[in-house]
C-alpha cells in the first residue's frame, strides 16, 4: 500500500458519501444517472469475484464490501425508495449503456492477462469501470446546470483513478516485476473522460460561479 | 492464490 493508493481509495469512498449523502438527505437523485450506478454494481460484483476465496487484507476486504453494498444500495434506493425514484431524471438518461457492457465483455475476452474466468472478469470490470461514467457525463451535459453534490461527487470519482495512476507509476519505479498494464491503461482512458468536466469544475471554482457544462 | 496476489488493488 502507498499514500497515492492510500489517497485513491479515500477518495472514490468520499465520493460514494458525498452522493448518499446527496441522496438521503435530499431525497432527490436529480441528475444522477442510473444507468452509471448500475454499470458500477456490474464493475464491483466483476472485479471482486475473489472477495470470499482470498483474503488479501482486512482493508481490501471492508472496502471491497462497503464498494459493493453502497453501489447495490444506491440502485436499490433510486429504483425502489418511493420518494427518490420519483426525482429520477428518466427521459435525460438515455444513454445505450448495455453496448458498454457488451463491449467490455467483448474486449476482455481479447484483452486479459490470462485466459481464465476470473482474470476475464477482472478485466471486464477494469474496461466497464473506464467507460461506466459516459451516461453521468452525457446526462450532465443534457441537464445544464449541476447542484454542487452532483459535481463534487463527479469530481472526486474522477480525481480517484487519477490518484491511482500515480499509484502505478510509484509502483512501477518501486517494485521490480510490477506490470499492470490493462489497469495503467484502462485508468488513463478513464481519466481522459474527466478531462473537460475538470475544466469547467475548476472554472466554475474560479469564479465561484455555478458549474455549467455546455450543451 | 495467484490470481489474487497481483490483484491487491481495489
Amino acid at each position: 500500500m502507498n499514500i497515492f493508493r492510500f489517497a485513491g481509495d479515500m477518495t472514490h469512498l468520499i465520493s460514494i458519501v458525498v452522493l448518499l449523502l446527496k441522496i438521503y438527505a435530499t431525497k432527490s437523485c436529480s441528475g444522477i444517472s442510473l444507468k452509471t450506478q448500475e454499470l458500477y454494481v456490474i464493475v464491483f460484483l466483476a472485479r471482486y469475484l475473489d472477495l470470499f476465496t482470498d483474503f488479501i487484507s482486512v482493508y481490501n476486504t471492508v472496502m471491497k464490501l462497503v464498494f459493493i453494498g453502497s453501489s447495490l444500495a444506491i440502485v436499490w434506493c433510486m429504483r425502489m425508495h418511493r420518494a427518490v425514484k420519483r426525482t429520477y431524471d428518466k427521459e435525460l438518461d438515455t444513454f445505450r449503456h448495455y453496448f458498454l457492457v457488451l463491449g467490455s465483455f467483448v474486449l476482455a475476452l481479447l484483452l486479459h492477462e490470462k485466459f481464465t474466468f476470473q482474470e476475464i472478469f477482472w478485466a471486464f470490470s477494469i474496461y466497464l469501470e473506464a467507460v461506466a461514467i459516459l451516461p453521468q457525463l452525457v446526462m450532465l451535459q443534457r441537464s445544464g446546470n449541476v447542484d454542487n453534490l452532483t459535481g463534487q461527487y463527479v469530481f472526486f470519482l474522477g480525481a480517484y483513478r487519477a490518484f491511482y495512476i500515480l499509484n502505478w507509476i510509484y509502483r512501477f519505479f518501486t517494485e521490480p516485476h510490477f506490470s499492470r498494464w490493462i489497469a495503467c491503461l484502462s485508468g488513463l482512458v478513464q481519466t481522459a473522460f474527466y478531462a473537460d468536466f475538470f475544466y469547467y469544475y475548476f472554472i466554475s471554482w474560479k469564479n465561484n460561479a455555478k458549474l455549467q457544462l455546455p450543451a | 492464490q495467484s490470481f489474487s496476489l497481483n490483484k491487491d488493488e481495489l
